[in-house]
């Protein structure tokens, strides 16, 4: 309403400059949240770490062919659009691995997913982006498991188990699709990555993974449309 | 559209900027700084109403309040958001993972009389 008149639709006086501007800015982070399906705002513990971050998105956005990202960055910041004009809403989600328990041979990662995504998304997308330490001459077999907790919740079961051939130190990446959408559809949110070396190589990541070559999973999901019921 | 300036009393569209830092969101949003919550505010003389909005349905049950609350107020139109663009985000979730999404609509580019 002009300043000064009421409103005219509720009949409420107008508000005073300060106070407009407060219930302006709760109405933002209210709207926010809501939009965000968050409860209230995140509390971070874990904050990843700028050169894990930067890798992560480079490789994303290098990995990502089929985008179709506008040409031109949004005014409000640098990021672009995930797939603009589909008029659904989109998730790209970086999960960093968690170190879980390791042996001289094998290395346990967890990547954890939350709640609110896990309820209300389908995976259409989820990569394991590993970083091999160099394993010395010649091909070295690496068996790669994903496991899952079962019903009880007690126990891993073996979701599915991949078989690698490693030849030198840099980037591989796995598909993850299935296993990430299965985790979802069981309303768990921890995933579980196994890595065993066969004989003499040692673990097969990096030890200590330096910052840029943090393991991680990039995952798309797209939001589920609620089920529409067309009046005729 | 029309930007509100100096003191038209016109519809027009008003700028308003959220900053994260300002309200202590900056930890878990990373990117953008902050968010453009414009909205729209001012008059809809007759001779301006007309031009298609956004809302329709939002315009008609506006002004059924207008007339249920003012029977005598002479408004048909109303001043309401005629563009608007997706806030691309980047921030952390409960759980320490990073998220990039575009949450439709969220940004007001342009105001109009419907």
């Amino acid at each position: 309403a002009p300043q000064g008149a009421g409103c005219p639709a509720c009949g409420l006086a107008a508000l005073a400059p300060a106070t407009q501007r407060d219930v302006l800015v709760s109405l933002a982070k209210q709207s926010i949240l809501s939009k965000l399906r968050l409860p209230d705002r995140p509390n971070i513990t874990q904050p990843a770490s700028r050169g894990a971050l930067l890798t992560a998105l480079r490789r994303t956005r290098a990995q990502r062919t089929d985008a179709a990202v506008s040409p031109g960055a949004p005014r409000d910041g640098s990021i672009p659009r995930l797939r603009p004009g589909t008029g659904v809403q989109e998730y790209e989600i970086l999960s960093f691995a968690e170190s879980g328990s390791s042996t001289s041979r094998s290395v346990r990662l967890h990547f954890r997913f939350t709640r609110e995504l896990a309820g209300s998304t389908e995976i259409l997308q989820a990569t394991l982006h590993l970083f091999w330490a160099a394993p010395g001459p010649g091909t070295h077999p690496v068996t790669i498991r994903l496991l899952q907790p079962d019903p009880t919740g007690l126990n891993m079961t073996v979701a599915s188990e991949t078989r690698l051939e490693v030849q030198r130190a840099g980037w591989a990446t796995l598909d993850m699709g299935q296993a990430v959408q299965s985790l979802f559809g069981q309303g768990s949110q921890r995933l579980t990555v196994e890595l065993e070396a066969a004989g003499g190589w040692g673990s097969p990541l990096l030890a200590g993974h330096s910052d840029s070559h943090w393991p991680f999973v990039a995952a798309r999901a797209r939001a589920r449309m609620p089920h529409r019921v067309q009046r005729r | 559209g029309i930007d509100c300036s100096g003191n038209s009393r016109m519809c027009c569209r008003k700028e308003f900027f959220v900053d994260f830092k300002e309200i202590g969101w900056e930890d878990w949003i990373i990117q953008p700084e902050g968010y453009h919550m414009n909205y729209c505010t001012g008059l809809c003389p007759l001779h301006v109403a007309g031009i298609p909005g956004l809302a329709a349905s939002f315009h008609t049950a506006v002004l059924n309040l207008i007339k249920a609350n003012n029977a005598d107020a002479a408004v048909d139109s109303c001043c309401v958001p005629t563009q608007r663009r997706p806030l691309s985000l980047l921030y952390y979730d409960r759980d320490s993972n990073i998220v990039k999404t575009d949450i439709p609509d969220m940004i007001v580019d342009a105001c109009g009389c419907t």
